[in-house]
This record gives structure tokens, sequence and C-alpha cells, in this order.
């Protein structure tokens, strides 16, 4: 039922940095270290708050397994111009 | 809605599809297609008219990766279609990566929910964060009219009600788990886990989540009805079995066990019985009761019996279930056994009886097992 989450961390980390691009406008180039992007955990809580997750702001498992659902490409956030 | 609610001004909208998916006829394709804008059509005053050749409001097309627009697909999975509101020139064009396998049945891709969640992208709608929408943006399959209340609410936002259409059933919006009115339909446990039916949708209480995940029962098991009765594990035997009506599904994990459904009379209940409305094993037994209308059945596991002396009345064995207006609960909606008590479900509230003192010990709102 579950997916299993990538064992290695870098690959759970693109993951979720390429969907929050995709989907929530995320800038390429503004993030540094992992652990301390603000950017990225705002746009985590943005997408968890959207589809009711619980908002932690980190890639947790519930996070990770609805990024990696079949989806449509429209942005939740992003203004279409 | 998109940000400027961007829409069509004019009621009709022309569209044309470029080219074809191989993996399907043209001709469904073409009725994936016609059916899901009519989705659209028959809730709104909008006119769907085909072009065979030049520029169309909505140009429809198949494609893979980089297909045009900048804005690649991915390969199989992971992204499926995407649209543009409406607009000149690319706006309201809808493209369908042809990565995917697209199929007309609930195998892999079903194109025309894909197509009626896009053509809602091209008429203006962006996504819902309601699970049992049509503009969630992740696929589910789901059967029968894919709009829920929220969808129809959006785009007749955007272009007002049909004025002459014929009415629908649209699907009702996702259940509410604090909601204090919440009732529920059933609820079981599964390997440790707590599934709770309510609608369409059940919720999945793990130990190790800390919220709990709601989804649609059709996209986990396609093959069940649309709504549970009742449910219950018999953890000896590794088992869940859903009841709908007259019929029961036995679930071993999360994958339906062959040679199911059957019909629930097997169990030894009478024709006369056409739902069962609750069911809970006792574990400290072996016996499994099943609760229908006023009175309740025991079943004997072991021998696949019914126990003699049965039906029996649930207000007669289940004394100091109350309502707040002082009523005698003899119904129940649905039922869990745990640690020598018994949790029987009716409308909002949970009553907790212990089998050894036979009497009800506490009530509690039934949303408690949500964690509300």
């Amino acid at each position: 039922f579950t997916k299993p989450v990538p064992a290695n961390k870098t690959d759970t980390w693109l993951l979720g940095e390429r969907y929050l691009r995709r989907f929530y406008g995320m800038q390429p180039g503004l993030l540094g270290n992992p652990k301390s992007s603000d950017v990225m955990t705002e746009k985590i809580r943005a997408m968890q708050s959207f589809f009711k997750l619980e908002v932690t702001g980190k890639l947790d498992d519930n996070t990770l397994e609805v990024m990696k659902k079949a989806r449509c490409g429209v942005p939740e956030v992003a203004e279409y111009n | 809605l998109f940000p400027r609610k961007p829409k069509w001004q004019n009621t009709l909208v022309t569209f044309r599809v470029t080219n074809y998916t191989p993996d399907l006829e043209k001709e469904d394709v073409d009725r994936a297609i016609h059916n899901a804008l009519k989705v659209w059509s028959v809730v709104t005053p909008l006119k769907f008219k085909r072009l065979r050749e030049g520029i169309a409001d909505i140009m429809i097309s198949f494609g893979r990766r980089e297909h045009g627009d900048h804005n690649p697909f991915d390969g199989p999975e992971g992204l499926l279609a995407h649209a543009y509101p409406p607009g000149i020139g690319i706006g309201g064009d809808t493209h369908f990566d042809e990565d995917e396998i697209w199929t007309k049945d609930s195998h892999a891709y079903n194109l025309f929910l894909v197509a009626a969640h896009e053509f809602g992208h091209a008429l203006g709608m962006a996504h819902s964060n309601d699970p049992g929408s049509l503009m969630y943006p992740v696929y589910s399959y789901t059967s029968g009219f894919p709009l829920s209340e929220d969808d129809i609410k959006g785009i007749q936002e955007l272009y007002g009600p049909n004025p002459d259409h014929k009415k629908v059933k649209p699907q009702p919006e996702a259940p509410k788990k604090c909601d204090p009115e919440l009732s529920i339909d059933a609820v079981t446990e599964l390997r440790g886990e707590v599934l709770i039916f309510k609608d369409r949708y059940f919720w999945r209480v793990h130990p190790q989540f800390t919220e709990p995940e709601l989804a649609l029962i059709q996209s986990t098991w396609p093959q069940l009805p649309k709504k549970v009765n009742a449910a219950y594990e018999n953890s000896e035997k590794d088992i869940v079995i859903i009841f709908s009506g007259i019929r029961m599904w036995a679930l071993n994990g999360y994958t339906l066990v062959p040679g199911y459904p059957k019909y629930i009379h097997t169990l030894g209940l009478p024709k006369s019985i056409r739902k069962i409305d609750a069911a809970v094993y006792i574990s400290d037994t072996g016996k499994t009761l099943l609760f229908t209308d006023e009175e309740y059945w025991s079943y004997n596991e072991q021998s696949g019996t019914m126990d003699h002396g049965y039906p029996r009345s649930i207000k007669d064995d289940f004394p100091g279930m109350q309502e707040r207006d002082g009523d005698e609960v003899d119904e129940v909606d649905a039922a869990t056994y745990k640690n020598g008590y018994l949790y029987l479900y009716h409308e909002n509230l949970q009553y907790e009886y212990s089998y050894n003192r036979r009497k009800v010990v506490r009530m509690m709102k039934a949303n408690d097992l949500l964690n509300c």
C-alpha cells in the first residue's frame, strides 16, 4: 500500500526539490544546504497544507508518498501568466 | 479558480484533436473526449464545437517529454497531463503524456477521467484539495458522474448553471473527520491499523502515522462497491470481511481474496436480510456478531454456522445505550471489540460496553477514534 521510501537521502531530497520546483514555483538556485533551506521548508509546508497532511515542513513518509503519486501538471499555487 | 479567474467569454467553445494515442482506438479517444466535455456542459451553459482544422480554443494533443510548450512531460508515471487556463494562444490547450498507458476502464490511466480533469483547467478551474473532487491533482479511478459538489460550485461561479440541465447527482464532498455530527458506516482493524469507512471514503489510522489518511474506497479497491455497510477482522484467519448490501468481500492484507463476492446468506442468514449494519469479531469467544436493524446474530467462526437462539434484540442485550433525548438506541452503525470492551457506534456517538459487567461504561464521540 505504501511505496517504499528511497534508501538514499539525496534521492529523497531531489524528489522533493523537483516536485516543489514544478508545482510550487520554487526557484532554482536559491537553495543552499538542505538543512538550512527555509524556502524549501516553506514550500513543503504549503504542499502539506494543500493535501491536508500534517504540516511539518519536512519530507516525511506521508509527504513523499503523495509526491510520488501520478498527477496532473498544473501548479497548485503558482500564478498562470 | 485560478487567480484573476480567467474564463471563456463565449459559451460556445471550440476544440480540435490534433493527434491520437496508439493505446486506444480513435473512436474510443473521441468518445472519452466527448464525454469529458459533456461532464462540464451538463452543469453549465457551455457548448462545445469540434473543429477538424485550424485553431480551436482547446487544442488537444498527445506528446511525450518536451512536446512544444517548454513544459516537458517526465516519461511513464509521474505527470499524466496538463492544460492551460482560458486565454488566447496556448490558453485552453490540453496535452496528454504519451508515455502513459491510456485506457477506457480502471486499468492504468482512464483517459476520460484525466481529460475531464484537464478540461476543468481549460475552462478555468484550478486544483481542489478535496480528495473526492475531480479537480484534486492526484489521479484516482472512480466510476459514475465524476464531478463533486465542490467542482460544480467552482465551474458555476464562472459560467453559471445550465438552465435546462437534467438533474445530475454530484459526488458528495469528502467527510470532515472532526465534524461533531460525523457518523461512520463501518470500522475494522486490519493488521494493526484501523480502517474507518464513511460514504465513498475510508480513513486509515496507522500507529505510525500522526494523522489519519483519507482515501477513496474505489481508488484502493476498484472491485468493491462505492459504499461499505460493515466490516470486521478475524485476526486468527488474517482476513477482513467487508459487507455491502447482500454481498461480502474478503481481504488478506490489502489484497482481495479470490472467490468473492459471496452472498451474506451463505453465512446462514435468512434471505429476508438485505444488509448488515455492523459486524464485529469477539476474539475471546471466536464468535462474530452481525447487527441487522434492531437485532443481532452470532456466527461461530470455527464451525462456520450461525448459533442457535438468534436473532436477539439489540436493545435487550446491550442496555444503557441512550441518545441525548433519552431514547434507547436499538440499531448500530458499526462495532469493534478490544480488551473485553465492545464499542457500538450509533450516529455521532460510540458506546463502550463492558462484556464482563454487561453494561455501558462510557460514551464518546464517534470521531474519537480519528484523534478528534
